[in-house]
């Protein structure tokens, strides 16, 4: 997609606002507080002052025209709703809701919204995970008991191979890559040797996850 | 780790408490707020009504004995930075903090929080890097320009195999994974050939994530 629309600057709208932006997408923020809009200018394509629930103002922007519209105002129930609703009625193809609670999220789905998203929720999930592999940052799911984990290597790994560590084996995990530095070793070989500061991004049940991190964490 | 301590049951801290029993953790839910400490009892081991900045109490409730510390209560700012640093003196090895603001996180990791947590922000990161591979609805960012993603197998790709696919010099993104139902394979063959509800796990720059998702999404 090549323009976003995104309805409410608070900390979940500026982040995804800024993030795209900088992804290079085209990105019209809009948000009721003026200062929030003077904030976002500099960071946007285009920001503008005005109620994301009043249809006028969003065709004036060009809403219509967007390839994805994100409602990022959650604490108002009937605006965060509205929003979503006139989105798609205007004719946006792929509407992303922020919710608040499930039954906040159960509305937006049912009137409309392509995705909605539990941020308080999904990070308390995102924690959970990768408190038993405790120096992840990032976790995919991949079902409710295994995933995969990005996590850096263990320092007795380092200097051996791949072949030598036979993770496997060994782990019942398999390796699917190793990042170093700015480099990306994609189905790295047998013969690969970790070295010190390598992430390892690693797939597998979360028990042996939770093993191997622990006895080498 | 075994045992976790979590102080504040917000969504962010309910969803921690809860995936982490879940995961067979032991977890001690602490809030000042009866009702969500009745809520958590049939989920937790030990659910206590009460101040998460009363040294006292976390001792009475065992926390020094817990192996991680979060502290899922973020809107009152001083009683946060209280009882992350509280739980580091008595002795909480790993403490997770969840911060409403940067300076609100910045304080926290200053007076000791092993990490901080901005859910509303991640979101909005999350998001954004997912909306322009619009199905993903997992990401692992590796730097600010690639990463992972999982997503669901164009509708063309079925009935073809690796080999025909020839990913990598297509698309130049590496397929790390499939995922067939509960079935995970890791490191597919070149003979492996794409079904119908197959999940692929890709990596690759983000701009080239993206032309994947927008031929194929
Ligand atoms: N009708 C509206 N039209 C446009 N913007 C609005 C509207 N109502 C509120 N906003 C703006 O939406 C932003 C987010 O509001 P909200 O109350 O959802 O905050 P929030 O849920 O705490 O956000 P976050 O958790 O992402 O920080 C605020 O900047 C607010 O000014
Ligand atoms: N001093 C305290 N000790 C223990 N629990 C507390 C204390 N102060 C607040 N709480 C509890 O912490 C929980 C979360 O509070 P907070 O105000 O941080 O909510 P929140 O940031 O909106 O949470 P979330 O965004 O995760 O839903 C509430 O259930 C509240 O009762």
């Amino acid at each position: 997609p090549e323009r976003v629309a995104v309805i409410g600057l608070g900390r979940f709208g500026t982040s995804t606002a800024n993030e795209l932006s900088g992804l290079g997408y085209e990105v019209t923020a809009i948000d009721i507080d003026e200062r929030k809009v003077a904030a976002a200018a500099e960071r946007v394509a285009l920001a503008a002052q005005g109620d994301g629930t009043d249809e006028d103002l969003l065709r004036s922007l060009h809403v219509d025209r967007s390839d994805v519209g994100v409602v990022a105002q959650g604490t108002n129930l009937e605006a965060s709703v509205l929003s979503t609703l006139l989105m798609k009625r205007i004719g946006v193809p792929w509407v992303v809701a922020k919710a608040k609670t499930d039954l906040h999220g159960e509305l937006l789905a049912r009137i409309g919204a392509d995705r909605v998203i539990y941020p308080e929720r999904d990070a308390g999930n995102r924690l959970a995970h990768s408190l038993s592999v405790r120096h992840i940052s990032d976790y995919i799911t991949l079902s409710p008991t295994s995933g995969i984990a990005k996590l850096h290597a263990p320092a007795h790994f380092v200097g051996q191979t791949l072949e030598d560590l036979d993770i496997e084996n060994h782990y019942q995990l398999n390796l699917l890559l190793i990042k170093r530095g700015q480099k990306i070793i994609a189905v790295p070989s047998y013969r690969e040797r970790i070295e010190e500061g390598d992430e390892l991004v690693l797939v597998g049940p979360d028990r042996e996850m939770a093993v191997f991190t622990e006895s080498h964490g």
